[in-house]
């Protein structure tokens, strides 16, 4: 799963 | 970063530069759908509210600052600048049936129950259809320019890149984030019958109907 607020993706 | 993500970025900037220099150096934004242009600048801005609260990476920071100053740039050239170019008249689609709906499913399907997360998946739906008054002016005036369509055509490679660059990060890294992957595919897949269009009569013609 994705970690929250970690978006490293614009 | 692998190579589907590094060059899915550059083209999104590639379709940015692309937009601000058409419109700069014509001093028009004749057949460019505002509306569409005001999405991708509260796509922008609901996204990288980040930047306020945390580092990533000198890259990240500076493609963010980037992309929202560009969307900024480009809404005040058409309503401000050049508005007397614009054509109001046939950007006619009602950016409320999406911008609502597409508020509503954020507060329902997300991450995590957090202003900051809630407006970042808010901004990740509305990008996957803020291109449709764009596409609608299109169909509507059954024309475009060919430099428009170079930018519509970045901007879809982007997105079609993207989607590799999660099938690699899903491999390689283990990483899935189903609601990215999902918004994506969407969006990929409402380009997908203008990149039709674009390879078939954009090359051929250089002007599309």
């Amino acid at each position: 799963g994705t970690l929250v607020e970690d978006h490293d993706e614009l | 970063m692998n190579v589907f993500r590094l060059t899915g970025d550059l083209s999104h900037l590639a379709a940015i530069i692309i937009l601000l220099l058409k419109i700069w150096k014509t001093r028009s934004c004749a057949g460019i759908s505002g509306k569409s242009q005001i999405l991708f600048a509260l796509v922008f801005t609901t996204r990288y509210l980040d930047l306020l609260t945390s580092f990533i990476s000198l890259y990240n920071t500076c493609m963010k600052i980037i992309y929202v100053g560009c969307a900024y740039a480009t809404v005040y050239l058409i309503y401000a600048k050049f508005r007397a170019t614009y054509d109001g008249n046939h950007d006619t689609f009602r950016i409320e049936f999406l911008v609502v709906p597409v508020g509503g499913l954020a507060f329902l399907v997300n991450h995590d129950f957090s202003p900051l997360e809630i407006l970042w998946t808010f901004s990740i739906y509305l990008e996957s259809v803020a291109i449709l008054p764009q596409l609608f002016m299109i169909s509507k005036t059954g024309e475009a320019e060919t430099i428009t369509t170079h930018y519509l055509f970045c901007l879809g490679v982007y997105r079609a890149l993207y989607l590799f660059n999660w099938i690699w990060r899903f491999y390689f890294e283990g990483f899935f984030d189903m609601i990215a992957i999902v918004a994506g595919v969407v969006q990929t897949i409402l380009y997908c019958d203008f990149f039709y269009l674009y390879v078939t009569k954009v090359n051929a013609v250089q002007r599309f109907q």
